[in-house]
């Protein structure tokens, strides 16, 4: 009995530091680790090494918040999504990927260069509106985002663009002016259309750890997230952060980034996310 | 926070007390928690507390600090000297030009960071010059062109249909026939297990031969730091970290994996966005920072 009592707290040890390493964080971790505890000490487990199985479903489980397809169907296009999140997640080159995604469908999609401020920024965009076949809405360098982001509703309602899809630039949740920026983008943009955006996307890098839910969070207060993509989880993050914040939050992930072609874009699978955090 | 924390861990223990492996096992447990939390690596987590409690244990308790101030205190001082006390300068080439190479993930912060060494360097009077060597990400080179233009420093990019490798060897060469005295590479974001990518840095290694290798690194990174500086630094031998964004919140622990795991010096940091200059490390402000 003492020897099992052994096998179980080493598997109990493993199975703690596996969701740490993956940027689960130590609250989310205890919770989890505290509650399989009290399953096996009252023998709702039977066996430890059903353990692992067990937690990967309750994550699974966790992460089906919200479900894909049903945001869109409701209005009349265009169907209006903004891009927001911290400095050189992936946000431009997640927008080059819904375009490519949403003309693969047949959709008419145009692109606001709602980044006035960063070198490079609007050529950055054009250049993928080339590649994916997008109309790029842009003013000058250091124009007023809001300005361009008027002018991109009002050319996507008027030639009839079926998706407009808004970058914005990259900032911290912790600087005031820029979330005030951000305020007014989507002030904007509903004044020109009411109920848009329809879809306001915080990309959160996968790399990136507690921080993360900060960053969620404050945004989400700022403006109103309908939903995560998650990039370059073609690296070895396992981008476990996202657990707290869909839990918390009720924040659904909806996209992951897997590369950084116009191809590496993958709806979001709560199943296949929570399996990969095992291997 | 951490010392609300450890006061009550040690609300019992009192002056002229002695610091046991048992009374400071609660305290050790929220140091260890506090340091997760700022997305120190758990391995590295592991072992510093190993050592914060081979230093703890058997130490008398000062008559002017609490139980709990004195494990901070041991802590602190265990951090700073495990960040690197010593101020890591940047190394210059016996015969100019001297070649700076920036790398690390996509979205770091190399491509600003460049630009904000150059502007540095000129300011402090030497003839600097950034080099376009990534050739893969739209646009990259503009952003690059925009910056130099915006603190007149010249920039060398042949453009998108010259291999990156062949770009800085012929970057050197020119800078050389001008008169340049320092050359900054700025390479393309990559992943560590990208095996082609990695290759490519050290042949640009290789064929410059440059006096710094920086890895850029992001503050916000989590717990894969450790796995991305390990590589890097297998790979090239990096001579120092650059790490950026720490004008945000983020508690910044991945500056403790990336030190731990490669011994190379936290250089120098990105405190913004707009081209003011990295300013120099100060591995006791993050200590602070990172026990919260
Ligand atoms: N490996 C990988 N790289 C990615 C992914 N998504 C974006 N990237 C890369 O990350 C870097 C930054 O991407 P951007 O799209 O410019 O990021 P951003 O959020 O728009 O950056 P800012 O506008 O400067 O805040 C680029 O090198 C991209 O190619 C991904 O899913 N995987
Ligand atoms: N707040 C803040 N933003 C920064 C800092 N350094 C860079 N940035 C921003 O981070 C984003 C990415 O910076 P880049 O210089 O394009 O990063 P990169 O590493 O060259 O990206 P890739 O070439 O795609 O790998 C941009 O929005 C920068 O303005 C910093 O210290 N603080
Ligand atoms: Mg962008
Ligand atoms: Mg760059």
């Amino acid at each position: 009995l003492g020897e099992r009592k052994d096998i179980t707290s080493e598997i109990l040890d493993d199975l703690e530091e596996l969701l740490l390493l993956s940027d689960i964080g130590v609250t989310t971790t205890m919770r989890i680790m505290n509650g399989l505890r009290d399953k096996l000490r009252k023998n709702e487990i039977r066996d430890a090494c059903f353990v692992r199985g067990f937690i990967r479903s309750e994550i699974e489980s966790i992460l089906n918040y919200g479900s894909i397809d049903t945001l869109w169907e409701d209005h009349d296009p265009p169907h209006i999504i903004m891009v927001v999140g911290v400095n050189g997640v992936g946000k431009t080159t997640t927008i080059a990927k819904l375009a490519r995604h949403y003309r693969d469908q047949g959709k008419t999609v145009f692109l606001a260069a709602g980044d006035t401020f960063r070198a490079g920024a609007i050529q950055q965009l054009q250049e993928w509106g080339k590649r994916v076949n997008a109309e790029v809405i842009s003013q000058a360098e250091g124009s007023d985002p809001s300005a361009v982001a008027w002018d991109a509703v009002a050319a996507a309602k008027s030639r009839h663009a079926d998706i407009l899809i808004i970058d914005t630039a990259g900032r911290l949740h912790t600087q005031f002016n820029l979330m005030e920026e951000l305020k007014k983008v989507h002030r904007v943009v509903g004044k020109n259309m009411p109920g848009a955006p329809h879809e306001i996307l915080l990309v959160l890098d996968a790399t990136t750890g507690q921080n993360a839910v900060a960053q969620a969070r404050l945004f989400s207060e700022a403006v109103r997230v309908t939903g995560i993509a998650l990039t370059k989880l073609d690296g070895t993050a396992k981008g476990g952060i996202v657990i707290s914040i869909v839990n918390d939050l009720k924040l659904p992930v909806r996209y992951i980034g897997i590369g950084e072609r116009m191809d590496d874009l993958r709806d979001f699978d709560p199943r296949t996310f929570a399996a990969a955090l095992f291997e | 926070n951490l010392t609300d924390r450890l006061q009550s861990v040690f609300k019992t223990l009192r002056g002229h007390a002695k610091l046991t492996e048992g009374n400071i096992a609660e305290a050790l447990r929220e140091v260890r928690l506090a340091l997760l939390e700022a997305d120190v690596n758990f391995k590295v987590v592991k072992r510093f507390i190993n050592q914060v409690q081979e230093r703890a244990v058997g130490k008398e308790v000062f008559k002017s600090l609490t139980p709990g101030q004195q494990v901070i205190k041991i802590v602190h001082e265990e951090l700073v000297d495990l960040l690197g006390r010593e101020k890591a300068a940047m190394v210059r080439a016996p015969m100019p030009p001297t070649v700076v190479m920036l790398v690390g993930l996509q979205g770091s912060g190399k491509t600003t960071s460049c630009a904000k060494l150059a502007k540095t360097f000129k300011k402090e009077g030497r003839q600097p010059m950034l080099v376009a060597a990534d050739i893969y990400r739209p646009a990259a080179i503009d952003q690059l062109k925009t910056l130099g233009t915006q603190i007149d420093v010249p920039v060398y990019a042949p453009g998108t249909d010259i291999n990156p490798v062949e770009i800085c060897e012929s970057g050197l060469a020119a800078a050389k026939r001008e008169g340049i005295d320092t050359v900054i590479l700025d390479t393309a974001g990559r992943l560590h297990i990208d095996r082609a990518l990695m290759d490519e840095l050290r042949n640009i290694k290789s064929k410059t031969n440059p006096s710094e290798i920086l890895l850029v690194a992001d503050a916000m990174t989590g717990q894969d730091a450790v796995n991305i500086a390990q590589s890097f630094n297998n790979d090239l031998d990096i001579s120092g970290v650059i790490l950026t964004k720490l004008d945000g919140d983020a508690r910044g622990g991945a500056a403790l994996s990336i030190k731990s795991v490669t011994g190379k010096p936290i250089k120098l940091v990105g405190m913004g966005e707009k081209l003011d200059p990295l300013e120099v490390f100060h591995p006791d402000r993050m200590a602070s920072r990172i026990l919260g």
